[in-house]
């Protein structure tokens, strides 16, 4: 959850 | 998305065309440190593989695209075009004492040991790291241009931005990633000297001289 979400980051 | 994450984003864009355009108007690297720019592409390639497996927006997908091409073209003007004007004998920091520690440290500490995860890991860690080339060259000639000092000082504002977004994620996403934090706390406070430096010169008008 939390690993998926910060992929969003550059 | 939210405000210190789009302008973070915007200050490292800015970072990256500062110095593009300064290479490319000058006709020389003069003052840049190769080696970071190295480093640098190998953060965004290592970084953004993830462009063939997981879609997340327009925007994410442009500005990694702009990320690793632009870095590449940057490699390209310093160690061939422009080959003639780079300072290599003041460029000797060793890549190696940042590209293995880093390595080490990503199998060690990262939340899952995959191939992606352990490469995304890594290029946080070396991206911490990838801009001390750069202020070893600074410090051995003893000064930067000033238009070398405004591209530190958008590449480093950059990661710092990024703090105040985890820390706006942490409240308001319950998000939180501690690798991230810690490697970009790290990043942002070795620009410190360098900010005190850029604020108390080069923003009055003078060159980037350092003390001697």
């Amino acid at each position: 959850k939390l690993i998926k979400r910060r992929k969003d980051e550059l | 998305m939210n405000i210190f994450r789009l302008t973070g984003d915007l200050a490292h864009l800015t970072a990256i065309i500062i110095l593009l355009l300064k290479i490319w108007k000058t006709r020389s690297c003069s003052g840049i440190s190769g080696k970071s720019q190295i480093l640098f592409t190998v953060v965004y390639i290592t970084r953004y593989l993830d462009l063939f497996t997981n879609y997340i927006s327009a925007y994410n997908t442009l500005m990694k695209i702009i990320f690793v091409v632009s870095s590449l073209a940057t490699v390209f003007l310093i160690y061939f075009k422009f080959k003639a004007t780079y300072d290599r004998n003041h460029d000797t920091f060793r890549m190696e004492f940042l590209i293995i520690p880093s390595i080490i440290l990503a199998l060690l500490i990262r939340h899952e040991f995959t191939v992606m995860e352990v490469l995304w890991t890594f290029s946080i860690y070396l991206e911490a790291v990838a801009i001390l080339p750069q202020l070893f060259l600074v410090s051995k000639t003893g000064e930067a241009e000033t238009i070398t000092s405004h591209y530190l000082f958008a590449l480093g504002s950059y990661r710092g931005l990024y703090l105040l977004n985890w820390i706006w994620r942490y409240y308001f996403e319950n998000f939180l990633d501690w690798i991230s934090i810690v490697a970009g706390f790290v990043q942002t406070v070795l620009y410190c000297d360098f900010f005190y430096l850029y604020v108390t010169r080069v923003l009055h008008g003078r060159k980037l001289r350092l003390p001697a």
